[in-house]
């Protein structure tokens, strides 16, 4: 079969699919001072999985408010300044809606995963970290 | 009452893959 390490250079997703995997991507990213990107992309999957029944209702309006708080709010942040301004300005008007939609984060967790693909996941690819590992 | 964290560790782990 085919060692785990090679697998995780297919693809981000398959990097994001084996838990070893996320360990060692985690690492090279809190070297590059980014673990928020990989949070703020598995908040956001998280986020859309939660069920839509009644009692989740008020749990998806206060994670949004957190999601949004922790991640976007703060300018200055790696998610924040990687977001398009318009993206920000989609979520900010559906936090103000009374109902929350559980696609409201997926544009911007795109836009952080585009950036994964062509910077942070081919970097990790080449780090000294993931070279080590093989 | 969960606090916001909590929430969003709870959030982020729920969508990690599990253990193969």
């Amino acid at each position: 079969p085919t060692p785990p390490f090679l697998k995780w250079a297919e693809s981000l997703h398959s990097l994001l699919d084996d838990q070893d995997g996320i360990h060692l991507f985690r690492m090279f990213l809190k070297q590059e001072d980014c673990t928020d990107m990989l949070d703020f992309w598995f908040a956001c999957s998280g986020f859309r999985k939660l069920e839509a029944n009644e009692s989740n209702e008020e749990k998806k309006g206060k994670l949004a408010k957190a999601i949004y708080k922790k991640f976007i709010l703060d300018t200055n942040g790696i998610v924040s300044r990687q977001i398009k301004p318009a993206t920000k300005s989609f979520i900010r008007d559906s936090l103000m809606k009374l109902t929350i939609d559980p696609a409201m984060f997926d544009q911007a967790q795109t836009e952080i995963q585009t950036i994964m693909e062509d910077n942070t996941y081919p970097l990790f690819l080449k780090s000294d970290i993931y070279l080590e590992y093989t | 009452i969960d606090s916001e964290d909590d929430l969003l560790q709870e959030c982020i782990s729920s969508a990690m893959p599990k253990k193969k």
